[in-house]
């Protein structure tokens, strides 16, 4: 498995805070799970309608897709899981070190 | 073999810097290597200078790879140099560009997190650098350069990925290129920079919502950009102030380019808008590249005219 399996289950989950009560807790939510941004770069760019992806872990993302269905705030599973993803990439970069 | 190198994967750092020696020795008419430091683990960090010999000329920085995990960028920066050098013969207005600038372009800035990226952590933005009294690595080398250093948009958290760093420039690899292009500012008149991902591309200032100078010449050679990418796949790019179009950051080295005189400062934030994100399949690096490289040929031409 590339980089030792460690991605397995991980998510990248997007989320759109619909006013500034969302966009505080999912930034008190982002800390405390501390998941790995990828857009913005920084939480303290989050603010309402602030398009946020998110990568967090397996165990991580169970808390954080609860938290969003029980709040009712718009999200969408980007990367359902990203060692999946990064496999596949890795398949096609294989047959060369062969060579 | 370097001689059937694929462009439409994703190399390593050694296969980039292998690339980078043979592309040197390959096309002596038209590249020269060398590197402007080392970085904090050590790394040489190579430039190309691409372009026909000559004396004062004008020239053009082209820095990819500034956060490791926008594996994009390198591969658009070998591309790049593949399709200038190959063009050189074929297309009049890129020979045109690389008889009347240097083109200075940097496949991969962040040497050590770049590696790092390919080891053990896909998804890691900073560098590698390590300070005995925090425990975690890594500044992000583009809050830390000297402009507005460590105020909004950057973290005084060494454990945040936006961390700017204990002082401006603490990142060797920042100084090193700092130091190149501050020596080179009365030559170079425009400074590119490619990160990932947004589909956007941004302008002065980062740091301010006021506007740029010379806001008119850029905005137009900023528009016309995003159309030539647009042309090639219909790809919409966002255009604009990187304050206001994207968010308020500190430190970046775009600002810092124009703020030293540089008339032309952009940031490239190439595709896609989150859908695969830093996980861009090499099946769309050729079309990615084939639309940037529009743009940048449209920003060098738009050198050449009196704005």
């Amino acid at each position: 498995h590339s980089y030792s399996n460690r991605y397995a289950g991980d998510k990248v989950i997007r989320i759109v805070p619909k006013n500034d009560v969302e966009a505080q807790e999912l930034k008190n939510l982002y800390r405390q799970l501390q998941v790995d941004l990828w857009h913005p770069s920084s939480i303290s760019s989050i603010w309402t309608d602030t398009l946020t992806d998110v990568h967090v872990s397996r165990n991580s993302s169970q808390v954080l897709l609860t938290y969003l269905r029980n709040a009712n705030v718009q999200h969408e599973i980007l990367v359902d899981n990203i060692q999946k993803v990064l496999e596949k990439q890795s398949v096609s970069r294989a047959p060369r070190n062969r060579r | 073999s370097l001689s059937r190198y694929n462009y439409e994967v994703y190399h390593s750092l050694d296969e980039i810097e292998s690339w980078m020696h043979y592309m040197n020795h390959t096309h002596p008419h038209l590249i020269s290597m060398f590197s402007v430091g080392k970085s904090y683990e050590g790394k040489p960090l190579h430039v190309l200078k691409l372009g026909k010999n000559g004396t004062k000329k004008k020239a053009i920085w082209i820095d990819c790879g500034i956060h490791a995990r926008e594996w994009i960028g390198p591969a658009f920066c070998q591309w790049f140099v593949k399709e200038a050098v190959s063009a050189y013969n074929r297309d009049p207005s890129m020979k045109k560009i690389l008889s009347i600038f240097y083109i200075y372009v940097m496949p991969v800035f962040n040497v050590d997190g770049y590696h790092y990226s390919w080891t053990t952590d896909r998804f890691w933005r900073k560098t590698r650098s390590k300070n005995r009294r925090y425990n975690c690595h890594g500044v992000d080398a583009n809050r830390n350069w000297k402009v507005k250093f460590s105020e909004e948009g950057a973290s005084l958290n060494p454990c945040d990925d936006t961390y700017c760093g204990p002082y401006a420039e603490s990142e060797p690899e920042v100084k090193a290129v700092a130091q190149f292009i501050y020596k080179q500012r009365k030559h170079i008149k425009a400074y590119l920079s490619f990160h990932a991902y947004a589909q956007m591309l941004l302008y002065p200032y980062s740091y301010q919502y006021d506007a740029i100078p010379n806001y008119h010449c850029v905005e137009s050679a900023a528009y016309d950009a995003v159309n030539a990418i647009r042309s090639a796949y219909g790809v919409r790019y966002q255009h604009g102030p990187a304050s206001s179009t994207l968010y308020m950051s500190s430190g970046s080295s775009m600002d810092w380019a124009y703020n030293i005189g540089i008339p032309y400062a952009f940031a490239f934030e190439l595709r896609d808008t989150g859908y695969y994100g830093f996980l861009l399949p090499e099946s769309l690096i050729k079309p990615t590249c084939t639309e940037t490289m529009l743009a940048v040929t449209k920003i060098a031409m738009h050198l050449l005219k009196k704005c």
